[in-house]
């Protein structure tokens, strides 16, 4: 996370890590006691789901909970180093019991409206800016929703950005995700202090460069896909 | 004759170090004794749930009671947790209620039931003692004609659950985190 500040405990407690060889390689949202929902990109070098720990809590160095992956179900449509369908479901090995350090976050319906400049929330331990360092702790920025029209003008995406994405962050750059917080959650708090899940770190160009925002996987576009494999 | 030097009537003189170290021990016996009881009457105290399941006549099942963040469920919960509030607020237990928490809404042939997990902070020393108070205050309020909720039969006592179990029942409502906007202080 680019130009942002270390998490409060409990302030995501969906937030989890995966991990290869004790190495954080992605985010991930816990959405039930037993699944998560993260980027299918983060599977592209390492498939298999024995190779993979997820750890729960605010550092990685001492997690509050780690568990085995029983399985990876990746998008249908996704092709590895392509942006669309970048999305994927995973079942731990066993549930977790959810306390105040460990809950799952809401899953919008598929109707869920989000309107530009609406603040919103992305959170990682990715580095903390482009080929820099990365943190021990959670780390967090407040961003805004930008529309696609504006994400697809030829001086920012010119087009690559589909109705399956969202866009967020700022024109002006600085505050972003960035390497490593792929797979993570975009939250929106909502009716009640509610937080929503409205996206999932994607891809962009560079962390925090002016005119090159965060893209995102837009969660409302694919609601019924989730439905269908974790019947959540 | 000599009259006999008169003895100095033994002033009891102590040492200055001998006051320091007395003042020293008495202060800190206090402060023991003060911290056991402090620590017995307010910290010695350890989380216990119950589960209970109420009756309510007046309202009818509907299917979006089962839809997690539908406003009739969250309004409900709402109310249902309120109205526990002031029970246990204006009880004897008030200093031991903690907070309550709706599990879930299931339909039933006349209204609705709702199973309700309670938190409570009880001493040690007469959990038996305070669990049937709090069984007691429920059934009396329940049974009062102002009450929408009514004691469900098929559960007319509440029944102890572990923590682990009871905390992931109470937290597994989701997008719980951040409180956002954060409130001005």
């Amino acid at each position: 996370i680019a130009d942002g500040k270390p998490a409060d405990k409990a302030s995501w407690p969906w937030q989890s890590s995966l991990q290869v060889d004790g190495i954080h390689l992605c985010g991930a949202s816990l959405i039930s006691s037993q699944w998560l929902l993260t980027s299918a990109h983060c599977f592209d070098t390492y498939k298999n789901p024995k190779l993979w720990t997820v750890s729960f809590g605010t550092t990685l160095s001492h997690p509050l909970m780690t568990r085995k992956i029983a399985s990876i179900i990746i998008h249908e449509n996704y092709a590895s180093h392509k942006h669309d369908d970048d999305i994927a479901v995973v079942k731990l090995s066993s549930p977790v019991l959810f306390s105040e350090n460990l809950r799952r976050v809401c899953l919008p319906d598929a109707t869920f409206q989000v309107s530009p400049k609406s603040k919103v929330f992305v959170t990682g331990w990715g580095a903390l800016k482009a080929n820099g360092p990365f943190p021990n702790s959670l780390q967090e920025v407040e961003i805004e929703i930008i529309s696609n029209d504006i994400c697809n003008q030829v001086n920012v995406y010119g087009g690559a950005v589909s109705s399956g994405m969202i866009c967020a962050g700022f024109l002006t750059g600085k505050l972003d995700a960035c390497e490593g917080d792929s797979g993570g959650p975009l939250v929106i708090s909502h009716d009640r202090n509610i937080w929503y899940l409205l996206g999932i770190v994607s891809w962009g160009i560079d962390c925090g460069k002016e005119n090159k925002p965060g893209i995102y996987t837009r969660v409302t576009h694919y609601r019924n896909w989730i439905k269908s494999k974790t019947n959540i | 004759m000599y009259q006999p030097g008169i003895l100095g009537r033994r002033k009891c003189s102590w040492k200055p170090w001998m006051v320091a170290l007395t003042t020293t021990a008495v202060l800190l016996a206090l402060a023991v004794i003060t911290g056991l009881l402090v620590y017995f009457l307010v910290f010695d105290q350890k989380s216990h749930y119950y589960q209970s399941s109420f009756w309510i006549p007046s309202i009818t099942y509907s299917p979006d009671l089962s839809i997690e963040q539908s406003r009739h469920r969250t309004n409900l919960k709402q109310k249902l947790i309120n109205e526990i509030d002031v029970i246990f607020q204006r009880s004897s237990l008030k200093y031991y209620y903690v907070k309550s928490h709706v599990v879930n809404f299931r339909p039933s042939n006349d209204g609705l039931k709702a199973d309700i997990l309670l938190k409570f902070q009880f001493p040690h020393n007469n959990v038996g003692t305070l669990k049937k108070q709090a069984d007691s205050i429920l059934n009396k309020k329940l049974q009062s004609t102002q009450s929408s909720l009514k004691r469900d039969i098929s559960l007319p006592y509440l029944r102890e659950i572990n923590a682990a179990q009871a905390e992931n029942i109470l937290n597994s409502d989701c997008g719980l985190g951040m409180e956002y906007p954060p409130t001005a202080r």
